[in-house]
């Protein structure tokens, strides 16, 4: 396995721009939030506000439990909460200079991690199967 | 990177063992299924029968997607709809003296993978987290 050559990709290069990431706005609710979950089919989307900058994650898991009562989940909820009031804010981030070695350790942890340019605006994310497909390549030579 | 010694690792070490993996049953009902998925926090798991013989994989954007109506999310359908009406019947199964390698390319487009003993029995999973963290620590040395 040829570490150095993986080593050397750039992060521009691999990561999926925010273009093509699906996303919701710091002031949606939780039933469009849903709905935007589902119909992309991604289980995590990343928090965007109007100028693009990053606050936090929304996932389908902490919507649920956030309308989850003592006897059942309680879905009329949904139209009254919002995305901010939710939103996991420990989003892992790192900057479009960062090193691939620094990203496969958060990758560790995390199904994938937001790309920022120097002025804190979303670039894009970064997944895990992006780097298993380069590491995969890399462990066949 | 050594990959050699990665590659040597065996699945048993790797995987998580059938006792610690959330998963529901054939017969349980949407409700039942998504109430597992978000007191477990998990978007994804397995699918058994009473036999512990693995039939499937149900995920919370497959149980949405289900009641997705015209207008709405019908949450009112989750008590009368079957897991197995739904779930994705094509999950990543290896057998349990698979290589390692085998599973890393299967990894690239699903976050866990299947283990199961030669009478299909169901054993544990692997993730794509474990093998991020061996792929790690060779890549380090
Ligand atoms: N429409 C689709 N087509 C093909 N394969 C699909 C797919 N939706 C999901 N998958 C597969 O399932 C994995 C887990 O998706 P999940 O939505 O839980 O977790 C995703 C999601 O939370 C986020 N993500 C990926 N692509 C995204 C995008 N374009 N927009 C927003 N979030 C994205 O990054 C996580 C990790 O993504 P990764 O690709 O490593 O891993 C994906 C991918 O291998
Ligand atoms: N309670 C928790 N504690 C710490 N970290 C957590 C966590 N729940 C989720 N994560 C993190 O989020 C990743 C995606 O979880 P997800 O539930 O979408 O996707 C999971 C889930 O569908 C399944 N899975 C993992 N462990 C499981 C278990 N014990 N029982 C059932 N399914 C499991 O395998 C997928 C990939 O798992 P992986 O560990 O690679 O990746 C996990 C892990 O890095």
């Amino acid at each position: 396995l040829h570490s150095g050559e993986f080593l050397e990709i750039n992060i521009r290069d691999l990561m999926i721009p925010s273009e093509r990431v699906a996303h919701v706005q710091v002031k949606n609710n939780l039933e469009h939030a849903l709905l935007v979950l589902t119909k992309s089919g991604y289980t995590a989307i990343p928090v965007l506000d109007p100028h693009y900058k990053l606050h936090g994650l929304i996932s389908t898991p902490i919507i649920m439990e956030s309308i989850l009562g003592l006897e059942r989940i309680e879905f009329e909820k949904l139209e009254e909460k919002k995305v901010e009031e939710v939103m996991n804010e420990d989003v892992p981030r790192i900057s479009i200079d960062a090193s691939i070695q620094s990203s496969l350790e958060t990758l560790i942890d995390h199904p994938f991690i937001c790309i920022e340019s120097s002025d804190g605006i979303f670039e894009g994310i970064l997944t895990r199967r992006t780097v298993l497909f380069h590491l995969n390549k890399h462990i066949k030579k």
